[in-house]
């Protein structure tokens, strides 16, 4: 059992987590009081939560093959060392990972179970599922009382879910994360999470759709995976996946980016994922916010205002910075922008002024630069330094939709 | 504290918040058997602090209202403590 205080972290966890990728689980019944559908939703969700945050893939197989981890509701005694007690007290339990009955998650069926009902009514059976599994997993009680595994019921936003950072710590502390695993050189790269479309939230009634938006805030393939910003919100494609999961909030990658970004960059030579909201920047290694941040964008030589636009350039390792409103750009070297910079936008020519979001490393390679403006992308051969490509719908092309 | 704090409630209260105590693993299970050494007694205010710290409750090592009203809320069946 490892509690790692010294550092401010209070998640727990045990000895041994899940030696493989991909967890088979079953969910055997149902409670009467959601039915089968939503008990379904609620405990599939509740999968796709951990499936966020760490490279394990999730399949829901029938009772009869054996899963790694049995779902089940029960009353009273069901055959294991814990008798469920009727409403209140015992809500569920679940094993920790190992064979047999490990994994296994057990749900009291005489609780007053509910699905997005908000608080003081009955028990949330998504909230209660993320904290068992959360167990079935390899996590412990966790004595951060705002985290999902603290051991007493407690109401979260469930149509806005974000997993609190400890549990986030938690679960990676297990299983590594997404950034480790992709980056980590020395194994094989380890297939992230593919059949699970991340849902780290159940999506609020009325999330934005991909397909219908008009204009995005920003673009960028991250650790070769492409996200789509807009607002809270964000859309993941994931290497050698051709659809979007989502929309996830950016908050539960970048707790600090609550309220939207304007532009993203990745600088893979550097290490470094950059985000630009109005006039402050924030540096990330992976979700690793790093010292110093937020900075004005004062620090990097820019004068204040928003950048709207930004793409890293392998060609000559420089980042450009645009600014659609005035049609002007910035070359970024090291450490600040360089002289007789702005420019006018008119130098990328053909590409078009006031650009929503530009984006570059498709599939690995940095031979063009896509501009988008609405839901329009331009593409510019980076070698010919010239627009080849202009006014394409962006929806169709790479949004599948 | 403790000697105290038992006056002050029902023993069907204490039979409840030591049987907690038990469950969650702040306490051996052998603590119950009856004609527990005094030495007990301070063991149990030891885990009761150690469990109202989990909880972030005041370490009163009592138990007093706060204690004995997040034992009652639902919660999920696992130990806090795993030995």
């Amino acid at each position: 059992v490892k509690t790692n205080l010294k550092r401010k972290k209070r998640y727990v966890t045990v000895g041994s987590p899940w030696q493989k990728q991909l967890i088979t689980y079953s969910i055997n019944n149902f409670t009467p009081k959601l039915g089968k559908k939503l008990t379904h939703e609620a405990i599939d969700n509740a999968f796709k939560v951990w499936s966020s945050f760490v490279p394990l893939q999730f399949d829901k197989v029938d009772a009869s093959q054996n899963p790694d981890i049995v779902t089940f509701f029960a009353e009273g005694f069901h055959n294991d060392n814990t008798n469920f007690d009727g409403v209140g007290g015992y809500l569920a339990h679940a094993f920790y990972p190992g064979s047999g009955i490990g994994g296994d998650t057990h749900f009291d069926g005489a609780e007053p179970w509910t699905l997005h009902q908000g608080p003081n009514k009955g028990n949330d059976l998504f909230l209660v599922a993320v904290h068992e599994l959360g167990h079935a997993l390899g996590l412990q009680h966790s004595p951060d009382v705002k985290a999902i595994m603290a051991p007493v019921y407690k109401y979260h936003d469930t149509k806005n879910f974000v997993l609190p950072q400890d549990d986030i710590l938690g679960i990676q502390s297990l299983y590594g994360n997404f950034w480790f695993k992709l980056f980590d050189s020395t194994k094989p790269p380890r297939r992230p999470a593919a059949t699970q479309p991340t849902i780290s939230s159940i999506p609020e009634p009325s999330p934005p759709k991909l397909c219908e938006l008009s204009n995005y805030d920003a673009i960028s393939f991250l650790r070769k995976e492409l996200y789509i910003f807009k607002g809270k919100y964000m859309w993941r494609r994931k290497r050698g996946k051709t659809s979007f999961s989502g929309p996830l909030m950016i908050s539960s990658f970048w707790p600090q980016l609550k309220n939207g970004v304007d532009a993203v960059y990745e600088n893979p030579t550097s290490n470094k994922i950059v985000f630009f909201k109005d006039h402050l920047f924030w540096e990330f290694r992976g979700t690793e916010l790093l010292p110093q941040s937020p900075r004005h964008v004062r620090h990097i030589g820019m004068q204040n205002g928003k950048v709207d636009a930004a793409v890293w350039w392998q060609r000559n390792g420089k980042t450009y910075f645009f600014k659609g409103n005035c049609g002007y750009y910035w070359r970024y070297g090291v450490g600040r922008v360089e002289e007789d910079y702005p420019r006018s936008i008119s130098v990328w020519n053909g590409a078009p002024a006031n650009v929503d979001a530009a984006f570059s490393g498709v599939d690995g390679s940095h031979n063009f630069t896509y501009f988008v403006k609405g839901n329009k992308y331009w593409v510019f051969n980076n070698w010919e330094i010239k627009t080849v490509k202009t006014s394409l719908s962006f929806v169709d092309d790479w949004l599948k939709c | 504290n403790h000697v105290k704090s038992r006056t002050k409630r029902d023993s069907a209260e204490i039979g409840f918040a030591e049987s907690y105590l038990v469950n969650y693993g702040y306490v051996p299970p052998d603590s119950l058997q009856s004609g527990r050494a005094n030495a007990e007694l301070h063991s149990w205010s030891k885990a009761l602090a150690e469990m109202q710290k989990f909880h972030g409750l005041p370490q009163t090592g009592e138990f007093d209202d706060a204690t004995i009203e997040i034992m009652k809320k639902p919660r999920c069946a696992n130990p806090d403590k795993v030995s």
